[in-house]
């Protein structure tokens, strides 16, 4: 564990609980996908296959069960809630996310570390958390105004993978032979992809302004 | 193929 990843951990810890806290106190989920929330959830379960089987350490069983059950709770409470699933942008919220774990899925049969079922589905759920956010930022720029609190939870969930990053040129240069090819190159994509969302966030911040997206 | 890694990452 190395300082990088640790942050990176704890971003993507406060971008849930940002999240959870944006749908419980304002018993709201305008702003947010549901399809991205989906694609989290499928990529947590399809990662996380070996929880009960390799035990890494503590931390890490506790924030995987975390991460699914938060990502289990948000899509639950969008879909079943009925305060809060009436603030869904349900004809917003229209990107064929399928389409993302069809690519996900096949690209991982054909770039996987072993053909084992554990290995496909893992390089999988790290194909699917690249492309995972695309229907969060499609909405928002369907949406136009980003509220301060979906805005925080875009911004944490982009900057957990740029310490990713960080982790694994740490880790490059520390331990012989680390290679994380899939995930490496998997997280640039990931984190580029949010490029645009941060630069007219910055750009928000820097003029005290609210968050605007150009249509 | 890829070396397989531990999946020592969350």
């Amino acid at each position: 564990m190395n300082i990088f990843r640790f942050a990176g951990d704890m971003t993507h810890l406060i971008s849930i609980l940002v999240l959870l806290l944006k749908i419980y106190a304002t018993k709201s989920c305008s702003g947010i996908s549901l399809k991205t929330q989906e694609l989290y959830a499928l990529v947590f379960l399809t990662r996380y296959l070996d929880l009960f089987t390799d035990f890494i350490s503590v931390y890490n069983t506790i924030m995987k069960l975390v991460f699914i059950a938060s990502s289990l709770a948000v899509v639950c409470c969008m879909r079943m809630h009925r305060v809060v699933r009436r603030s869904y942008d349900k004809d917003l919220d229209t990107f064929r996310h399928y389409f993302l774990i069809l690519a996900s899925f096949v690209l991982a049969l054909l770039v996987n570390e072993k053909f084992t079922f554990q290995e496909i589905f893992w390089a999988f759920s790290i194909y699917l958390e690249a492309l995972a956010i695309l229907p969060q930022l499609v909405l928002l720029q369907r949406s136009g105004n980003v509220d301060n609190l979906t805005g925080q939870y875009v911004f944490f969930l982009g900057a957990y993978r740029a310490f990713y990053i960080l982790n694994w040129i740490y880790r490059y240069f520390t331990e012989q032979h680390f290679s994380r090819w899939i995930a490496c190159v998997s997280g640039l994509v990931q984190t580029v992809l949010y490029a645009d969302f941060f630069y007219y966030y910055f750009i928000s911040w820097k003029n005290n302004a609210k968050m605007q997206l150009p249509a | 193929c890829l070396q397989e890694t531990q999946k020592d990452e969350l």
